[in-house]
This record gives structure tokens, C-alpha cells and sequence, in this order.
């Protein structure tokens, strides 16, 4: 029974990616089978998990728009148990094309109903737009990656809306995994100040995991590989390990 | 003779919004009067400026899907020569209920014709959407904020061959005003190589201000206020207001 995990915020740049990638990684350190679906036109997940544009065949636009097979899609990366469907930027118009559609909400659904891996990581763009859609509309859970930042913190309640949107409609199974704080600097007053914010306004929903800023986990991407092999004894590593093992414990696999 | 500069780039949180805020304070500091349309479903600009979400009556999303007109869409915010058309989150249903129609790219630039102001601003939201397309025809020149990271690099190619698509097709007079690093910190390596990077690929399109990361730039939104107001001697304020003086020169005003 696979866990399919939706990674999303649509405040732009608060770490989804980055999470994607080193929580994969860390679960499927621990063992777990992982596939990433990038849902993102700007593929950054599949860069930082080193598939290059040029060697991107049947992508996530072929699954969703040409219905490709899924096994035709995923492509291996360098970290044992981690698999991926590759982003590109014919995803960036999907919303028009898929616009006749009926199912068009439940395509990723439909096409992750074969999985066998043990998670299913979903990156998802920085917008609430139908790729988000159909990922909160095939997941079980939603991760919200929260950048400790005031606007970060206006988006929440925007998210929360939607997700009850699809919870109400689509998806009546969708279950919050929970909120992780990313690039969190404990020094700065307004980090404190949204963290007491978070966790007075949502409780046990929020990681005990806080992600810290850590410059590894930014330079990681550039030598495509996930920080728990670029540099496994960064904090940034550490943390993501820290998260992953919460995760597990929460569903049972320790 | 309004200038009106998109400000755009489609990888999320690199300072787009902090941008248009700090640089539209900082224009207007100059006595230069400045109107920024947030076109952003976050509505970021918006709060930044000090316009709660209880008080945006005609939005943006008037503005270009309901045909309101623009001076009764125009509010004023707590800055001298600074008032904004806000966002809101309906802007995300734009691209599809717009779908028919036939000058969907051109509904922004209609109607801005009637603008009288010296700067207009375009806050865009983190997609090449219809939204971010409308921007690009109805902008005089694009400028881009480049936080100094490897995937805000990686997006930098996807995003100028969608200003020379704009260029060849809804507007062939859209120039590039610049490139402007953000949040940069010049003791991180990674930083300084991407600077060197962009630098040799854009030449003089780089704007010789550099924005560094200074914490004081995200604690203004909190206070709706500008940086030029919450805290005018910080080095956040400082660079956008070199930056400003920067494009006043380059447009003549000094
Ligand atoms: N904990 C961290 N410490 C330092 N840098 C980080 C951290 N997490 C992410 N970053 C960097 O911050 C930038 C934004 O992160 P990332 O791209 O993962 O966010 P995102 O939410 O996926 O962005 P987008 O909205 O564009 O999809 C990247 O350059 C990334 O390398
Ligand atoms: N120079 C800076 N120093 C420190 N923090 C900054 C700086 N510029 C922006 N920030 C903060 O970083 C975050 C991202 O900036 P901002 O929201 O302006 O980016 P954006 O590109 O508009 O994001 P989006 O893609 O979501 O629209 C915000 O929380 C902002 O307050
Ligand atoms: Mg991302
Ligand atoms: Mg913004």
C-alpha cells in the first residue's frame, strides 16, 4: 500500500523541492522504496536528483496529458530506492490543455493507481493551479513545507482552504501529514515569533523537525545530489534524517 | 510617458514582491509617482502595502476579467505618490475563465493605456501563466530578480526565451531593464560564482546594485510598511534605494 505524499505551498520558494528531494532521500536511506512525480514546469527536482533536460524522454506531461504508461515514465537517479517521473516546461500549460477534460482532476490519480513503491513524493509548483490540484486530488496526505517568513505565514490559511476544497470534493481521504518549518534561523525574532504562531494555530500538525538554514542544502543541487550524499554530516542532513524517521514512526514502519 | 516594467521571474520567493515594494518606495521617495498592479492570487503587494484583504473592493481581477476601469480600481497606500491596484485569489482562476477570450495576452495593456503615472509596476506571481504573459505585453521593459542560488540560475534560460516569444509576437517592444541579484550574501561561495556566472552571460543587463539579504526586509511586510519607512537607514533600504537611483539615471530623470 503505497504512501502518496503532496508536497505544496503555493508561497514561491519556501523549500518544497528541496524537501522532495532530501526526504526522499533520507526514507529511502532508511530502506523505503521512493518515487518523485515533479510536477513543476521549472524541474528542478529532477535536476537536483541529476537527470539533465536532454535525457527527460516520457515525463510527467506525457502521464498526465498523452497518457503515458507510469512504467514507461519513471527513470532511476544516483541514490539506491529512489526513482522519479521527470518535470519539464510543457507542463506550464497543462491547465489550457487538459481544460475539456472530465477527469481532469483525477489523472495523476488514475495513473499513480499502479504504484508499488512504499512513498510517493509529489513536488508540486508554486501555484494552486491543476497540477496542484491533481496532486492534492491523488494523495493521501499533504506535507506543507512553511518558510518561517510573514508572507509565508498570510498563504496558510489560503492552502488550508484548499485543501478542504479538495477533501469536500475529490478527495475526501486527504489528510494533513503535517507542517515543517524550513530554513529556520532561531536567532531571528520573526522566525520565534511565526513558529509560536504555527504551532499555537495548528498544534500537533506542526514536525517537531525544524529544518535549519543551511548553506549545503542550497549547494547540494548544483552537484546534483541529495544532501544526504553531498554532505551527509550537515545539519541540513541531519534534519532531514530527523524528519524522516518522524514519519516513519508516525506510520508505523520502526 | 508612463514606464511600465514587469517584474518578473517564474521560480518562486526570489524577491519579486519585495522588489516591486521596496523599488516602488523608493521611486517614489524621488518624486517620481509610481502605481503598482499586483497581479499575484497571494496578493503579497497588496499586504506589504498596507491593504488588508477586508478592504480590496476592485482588484486586479476586475481589472482584467470583469473590465472595471482602472481609476476606480486604484487605491492609495500609506506612501506619497505610491497607490496599487491589489490582488486577490480569484487571479488564479484567471487563465482558464479567460480561455475565449480573443486579447486575452492584451487585457492588461488596454487597460493600463490611460495610466498618467512615471513608474508602473507588475508584481507577477512565480508561473509563465496568462497573468505573467499579460504583464510581459503590457511592460515597456522587464526587470528580474535573481536570488544568487543554483535553481533560480537554471530558470533564468526558460524565462528569456519567454521574453523573446513575447518580443516576436503581443509585444515587440519589450526590452530587458535588468538583472537584479537578491538576498545576496557575499561570503557564500556559491553567491559569488552565480554573480560571476550572470555577469559574463548578461553583461551590462546586470544592475551594478546588489540586494544583500537583510533580515529587516522581511520583518517590513509584517508592519506594512515599506523598508524606506519601517527602517530607512537599514542596508536593505539603502540597496533599493541605489537601485532606484540606478534606473532614474539609466531613464534620464536626473
Ligand atoms: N534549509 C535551507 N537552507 C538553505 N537554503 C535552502 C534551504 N532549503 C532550500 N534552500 C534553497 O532555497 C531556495 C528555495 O528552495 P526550493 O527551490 O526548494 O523551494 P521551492 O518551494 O521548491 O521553490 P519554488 O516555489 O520555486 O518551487 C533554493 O535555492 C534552495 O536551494
Ligand atoms: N534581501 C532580502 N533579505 C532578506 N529577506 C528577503 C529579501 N528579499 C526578500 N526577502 C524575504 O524572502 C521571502 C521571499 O521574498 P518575496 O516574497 O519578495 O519573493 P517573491 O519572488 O515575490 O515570492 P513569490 O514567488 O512567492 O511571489 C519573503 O519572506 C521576503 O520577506
Ligand atoms: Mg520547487
Ligand atoms: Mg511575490
Amino acid at each position: 500500500m503505497s504512501r502518496v505524499v503532496a508536497i505544496t505551498n503555493q508561497k514561491g520558494g519556501v523549500g518544497k523541492t528541496t524537501t522532495t528531494i532530501s526526504l526522499g532521500a533520507a526514507l529511502a536511506g532508511e530502506g523505503r522504496s521512493v518515487l518523485v512525480i515533479d510536477l513543476d514546469p521549472q524541474g528542478n527536482a529532477s535536476t537536483g536528483l541529476g537527470v539533465m533536460p536532454e535525457d527527460r524522454d516520457l515525463t510527467t506531461y506525457d502521464l498526465l496529458v498523452e497518457g503515458a504508461d507510469l512504467g514507461d515514465c519513471i527513470v532511476g537517479t544516483g541514490t539506491a530506492n529512489l526513482r522519479i517521473v521527470t518535470g519539464t516546461g510543457d507542463l506550464s500549460s497543462a491547465d489550457v490543455e487538459l481544460m475539456g477534460e472530465r477527469r481532469r482532476l483525477h489523472l495523476l490519480a488514475d495513473a499513480l493507481s499502479a504504484t508499488t513503491d512504499d512513498y510517493v513524493l509529489l513536488d508540486c509548483p508554486p501555484s494552486l493551479n491543476l497540477l496542484t490540484l491533481n496532486a492534492l486530488t491523488a494523495a493521501g496526505s499533504v506535507l506543507i513545507p512553511l518558510q518561517s517568513e510573514f508572507y509565508a505565514l498570510e498563504g496558510l490559511s489560503q492552502l488550508m482552504r484548499t485543501v478542504r476544497t479538495v477533501r469536500e470534493g475529490p478527495n475526501p481521504a486527504l489528510r494533513i501529514e503535517g507542517v515543517v518549518l524550513t530554513m529556520f534561523d532561531g536567532r531571528n525574532n520573526l522566525a520565534r515569533q511565526v513558529e509560536q504562531d504555527v504551532r499555537a494555530a495548528m498544534g500537533d500538525l506542526v514536525f517537531g523537525t525544524r529544518i535549519p538554514r543551511n548553506v549545503r542544502l542550497s549547494e547540494a543541487p548544483s552537484f546534483a545530489q541529495p544532501i544526504t550524499e553531498y554532505d551527509p554530516l550537515s545539519v541540513g542532513s541531519r534534519a532531514y534524517k530527523a524528519l524522516a524517521a518522524e514519519m516513519l514512526k508516525r506510520h508505523g514502519w520502526t
